[in-house]
């Protein structure tokens, strides 16, 4: 979906956003490669708060000018395999009435 | 079990932590879970640092990676073979892991300790409630659609059988639309949804728990008596024995 806001109202916003986020770019084009990814992120935010009922909002967070797989590379580095085997207790297993 | 839990609200929480441009969310889930036994065992809260796993966890046998990522468990296993963890202001957070591991003479520092370490019954969320009605647990779930989350129920989409990002669960409840959600605290700072928080849907239809939070939690333990040598309830037991012994001199 497309946003319903004009280009300079984005801009207004990313350029908020920027300063709140205390965001610098020094590669050249680099501003506006992100602007892009932005308005994106934009638009999927939009999109997903339009829909009535949503038990959840999405919002302009300070990931909002990263692309999808940027953001799996920087900040998912969680990884599931472990180098022995996992011990599992039995002092929290659930029981019926369990207080 | 109880409806509802909530850590934060018995102190057992240290304000949410910012892991910033490095993949060390293993070591902010490990050190989360420790702050939060050890506050629960000892009634002290100790802001710990999640600086010395990054730097000192890795090579040998360790699956941990610094910035490049690792998981909570092999952390516990470190704390352990270390005989304890530093606190962030001896070793504060740089959000790197270029420098090399700083010896911390480990007797003249305040530090906390942990016995072992062990799963939760996987695939489990009712064992995982029952854990958490107990202490903070570490979880994996697969966060790439929480890129944007505000506030709300997160229900996803998102895979239910592969985590890629470490949390902790610090408790859980449910909304007045009866949307049942653990509370979980991350580690993207405080800006990041709900002051650092996400609520995430809880009682998934999956076993595994929506984005797989149930998969494989893990918790670390601690027996009442360990203390971190120099901790203030240390120097509060030292100072009684003193003054009971002087006591009896006089």
């Amino acid at each position: 979906k497309e946003t319903k806001r004009s280009e300079a109202e984005v801009q207004r916003m990313y350029e908020r956003w920027l300063v709140e986020n205390r965001k610098n770019y020094n590669a050249l084009g680099e501003k506006e490669r992100r602007f892009n990814i932005f308005k994106d992120n934009l638009k999927l935010i939009e999109a997903h708060n339009s829909v009535p009922e949503r038990t959840y909002e999405l919002g302009l967070t300070r990931f909002a000018d990263l692309t999808d797989d940027e953001f799996r590379a920087i900040h998912l580095r969680g990884k599931m395999v472990r180098t022995s085997d996992p011990v599992i207790g039995d002092r929290y297993l659930y029981k019926e009435g369990d207080v | 079990l109880p409806d509802e839990v909530d850590w934060r609200e018995k102190g057992a929480v240290v304000p949410v932590k910012d892991q910033g441009d490095c993949g060390g969310c293993w070591a902010f889930a490990a050190v989360g879970a420790v702050e939060g036994l050890n506050k629960i065992k000892t009634g002290e809260l100790v802001s710990l640092s999640e600086q010395e796993l990054l730097d000192c966890d890795r090579g040998g046998n360790s699956g941990n990676f610094g910035c490049l990522g690792g998981n909570a468990a092999d952390a516990f296993e470190f704390i352990i073979e270390n005989s304890g963890i530093v606190t962030d202001k001896v070793y504060p957070y740089t959000e790197n892991d270029t420098a090399a591991c700083k010896a911390i003479e480990m007797v003249t520092t305040r530090y906390v300790t942990i016995d072992s370490y062990e799963d939760a019954p996987h695939n489990d969320e009712m064992s995982l409630k029952k854990a958490v009605a107990h202490q903070p647990i570490s979880v994996m779930v697969e966060a790439e659609n929480m890129k944007l989350y505000k506030s709300g129920v997160f229900t996803g989409p998102c895979d239910h059988w592969y985590g890629n990002h470490n949390v902790v669960v610090v408790g859980y409840g449910t909304t007045e639309r009866g949307e049942d959600y653990w509370i979980i605290r991350n580690s993207w700072g405080a800006n990041w949804g709900e002051s650092g928080y996400i609520k995430l849907q809880r009682n998934f239809h999956n076993s595994t728990g929506n984005c797989g939070v149930a998969i494989r939690p893990v918790y670390p333990l601690k027996s009442n008596s360990a203390f971190g040598l120099l901790s203030p309830s240390m120097f509060k037991l030292g100072a009684l024995i003193i003054f009971q012994l002087i006591g009896w001199a006089l």
